[in-house]
Parts: C-alpha cells; structure tokens; sequence
C-alpha cells in the first residue's frame, strides 16, 4: 500500500469511522474528485475494503445544458483537530507497522497535515437542478446510458490546506533477508525510502451521491441511495448472461 | 457486496460475503478453477496486470464480450454471477501489496493456505469491533503446525497486513486502521484455499 493510500485511509477512519467517506486510492486522480465530478462505482465493490470509484473526467456541470453555474457551488470548512489528525498520521504512515514483523525502520515526516472539507452547497445544487436540464446529446451520457452504468456525482471532498511533503524510510531485515525470499523479489519492495508531496487543494477523501436520470434530460441528486437504484430508467440496458474466456 | 453507504456490522457479515462469493466461484467447473487458479499463479505479484484484468473483466460484465487470458488453458465459460465472485476477488487481491500477493503464492505452494486462513478468521472474529490498539493472546494451535519457514512467511503475510505477530509470548498487536487489509487477505486466502484444494 502506498503512503498516499496509508494516509488517505487513516484520514477517512479518523474523521469517519465506519461511515461513507471513501479515501482517494491514487494521487495522481484527485483532479477528477473534486466537488460536482462524476465517477463511477465498481460493479463489484465492498466497504470492507473499500468501495472504490473509477474517475471519468466529467463534472456535472459539463453534462448540463448551458447556463448559469453557482458563482460559489461549495461550503468549505476548516477542521480544527490537526493535533489528533498528526497524532494518528504519525503511527499510520510508519512503515514498520507493516514491516516490523522483523525489521528495523526509521520514519522522518519534516510536515504536518492540515484538511478541510468543500461540499456542494444544497442551494446550488437546487438551483442548478431548477434552471439546467442534461444535455441529452452529450456522447458520455450516450455511452453510459448503453451501458446502464450507475454514476455517482461528488458532493463533499476533503482536501490539504497546504502543500505536504511525508517521508518514511523503511530497512527491513530479520524474515526478509531470508534466503528463501530472494527468489520471491521482497527485498527490495521493503528495502526502500520514499516521499510524497501532496500538493495544496489535493482531495484525500470524498462522499458521493447517486445520479438519477429520468426520460432524456430530468435530473436528481436524491439524498439517500442503494444498490436497487439505477441511474438510467431500467430497461435500456440490453441483457447478456454468459461470457467466455479464452485462451 | 454490501451497498455504499451501507454500514457493515461485524465479522459475521463480512465471513457471509465472503462465503457466498466463494460458492459462486465454487461453481465453476474443474477445468474452470483450475483456469482460473493458474491464471492467477501467473498474475500474483504484478499488481498492475491484476488491475488491467479486472478492469478487462468489468468490460466484459458491461458489454458481454469474449476476454482473452493468456494462462488459460482451455475456453471457460462463465455465468455473470461467476463473473461478479471473481471480480470480487480481484477487488481484494489487488488490495494487497505485491509482496504479499507473492507471499501469497509461495504459502500455496507450501499448502499453509488453511492454517493462514485460520489465523486471520480467529482474529478478525475477535477483533472486528474493536476500536482501540491492544495486545491480545494469540492462541498458540493456530500456528503449532507450521514449521519455522512456513511461520516466517506467515508472519511476513499477515505483517504487511498490519497484524504483527509475535511468536514468542505468543500474541499479537491489533491496530484498528488495518481491518480493511485483512479483510482483503481474508478474502484473498478464502479464494485461493478454495482453488487450491480443488
């Protein structure tokens, strides 16, 4: 697991234990959890290790017809509880957590972590549901529509405040210098120092709500959803029950 | 797989998940598992290539289209619900570390995949809803069968999963924040003793 994933996870344990806040599994997509993107959800997902969401590099903005946006679409918050959130990071990202089992490790974090949530104000999101319909033609939703995917509209992240750099160095000895992990490659994936700079504005953690499209271009956002609901009106999706793999 | 937004309740709902998935897979035919198996001794370790099938196979499930698997030695086929237990799998699977993933294949190929099984399940049943750190006893049969290169591995397996195991007292440390990862390992170990044995 990467340190980016290490601290993402802890984070949403910390701020909501056994609830639907989900971390962000890669750096490098946070661009495409920020408040109003759509993603999708696995199909075959679960929250004991983590439902996870496919970016797609769609807002809900850019799938309505043309109009006005909120000049302000989103509540921001600051946390107040960075000691408990650097108290907790502080064991969390300690590699040897993991690679203690035999080894030694040093853990060097020259920075501290600072959150705050941005969620989608539920005025905007009247507003826009009052003034905007979908565009209909727009070619994602074509395809997602063929696809009877479900799809998911962001509506509260929770991004750095300031640019952090976590570091952690991890030498293991003991059990994986054993002649018979050689073979195996696992020296190196546990000999290893590494970093990661979280930018500014980085979204660790987001909550998602389910995107209900009815007739061409009706929207909803409702506020609770399940596994029965569908995106797209049923019976659009054509039906497929076997599939063969082959050599 | 339980509903987002769901909350799970303990370990009990996770044992049923994973249960109902396993029999899915278990369902397959002979020749199906043991596709399946090879194809997974194959892809263990390389992390990336199990994503790319499991996205490959999320294809398949949308549009129903054929998928190619190089290790397979014969065409399966496979019914959408089969399809959905595998792609459980492969959710857990590439949850873990490349490391694991490959510890994972040697404890295989060493038949300790029940015993590890087992020493997850205990814990996990004693554990799940336990929201603080602590030392807890390790009962000492749950690893009396394994000899000291098979208890390394183990120790190594379960480790990168976060639950540390000492052999001495014997005990081990639970840390809350690594339940996700050894759900998935428990996952993981359920599948691949499932496809072993058969």
């Amino acid at each position: 697991m990467t340190m980016f994933e290490n601290v993402t996870r802890a984070l949403a344990r910390q701020l909501n234990p056994h609830g639907d806040l989900t971390p962000l599994d890669s750096l490098i997509d946070f661009k495409s959890f920020r408040p109003f993107c759509v993603v999708l959800r696995k199909r075959k997902s679960t929250l004991f290790w983590g439902a996870r969401y496919l970016r797609t590099d769609y807002s809900l903005l850019g799938l309505l017809e043309p109009g006005t946006s909120p000049t302000d679409p989103t509540d921001a918050g600051s946390f107040g509880f960075k000691n408990m959130l650097d108290a907790h990071l502080e064991g969390e990202v300690d590699v040897p957590r993991t690679v203690k089992v035999k080894g030694t490790a040093g853990l060097s974090r020259n920075s501290t972590l600072e959150v705050q949530t941005l969620s989608v104000a539920p005025t905007a999101l009247e507003s826009l549901h009052k003034e905007r319909k979908l565009a209909a033609d727009h070619p994602f939703l074509k395809e997602m529509r063929e696809r009877g995917e479900n799809l998911y509209v962001v509506m509260e992240v929770v991004e750095t405040v300031q640019e952090v750099t976590l570091e952690r160095a991890g030498k293991a000895e003991g059990c994986f210098s054993l002649p018979f992990f050689a073979p195996l490659g696992l020296q190196g994936s546990v000999n290893h120092k590494e970093a990661v700079t979280i930018p500014k504005g980085c979204v660790l953690a987001f909550r998602v709500r389910q995107l209900m499209i009815s007739g061409q271009d009706e929207w909803d956002i409702p506020h609770l959803y399940n596994d029965s609901m569908q995106t797209f009106p049923a019976g659009e999706k054509p039906e497929e029950e076997k599939f063969t793999l082959i050599q | 797989a339980s509903d987002v937004g769901e909350v799970h309740e303990d370990f009990k709902t996770l044992k049923e998940e994973v249960q109902r998935e396993t029999r899915e897979v278990g369902r397959l035919s002979q020749v199906g598992q043991g596709s399946l198996l090879s194809s997974l001794c194959n892809l263990l370790g390389k992390k990336k290539e199990l994503q790319d099938l499991e996205f490959e196979l999320e294809g398949a499930l949308d549009k129903g289209h054929e998928v190619t698997l190089e290790a397979l030695p014969k065409d399966v086929l496979l019914s959408k619900e089969s399809m959905g237990a595998i792609l459980y799998f492969l959710g857990a699977l590439t949850v873990l570390s490349e490391a694991q993933q490959k510890l994972l294949a040697k404890s295989m190929e060493k038949k300790i995949l029940p015993v590890q099984l087992k020493l997850v399940e205990s814990t996990l049943e004693q554990n799940f809803l336990q929201e603080k750190e602590g030392v807890f006893p390790l009962r000492p049969e749950l690893l009396s069968s394994l000899r000291e290169e098979e208890l390394t591995l183990t120790e190594a397996l379960v480790g990168l999963s976060g639950l540390e195991v000492q052999r001495s007292s014997p005990q081990y440390m639970w840390d809350p924040d690594t339940l996700p990862r050894l759900c998935a390992l428990y996952a993981g170990l359920s599948l691949l003793q499932l496809l072993a044995g058969s």
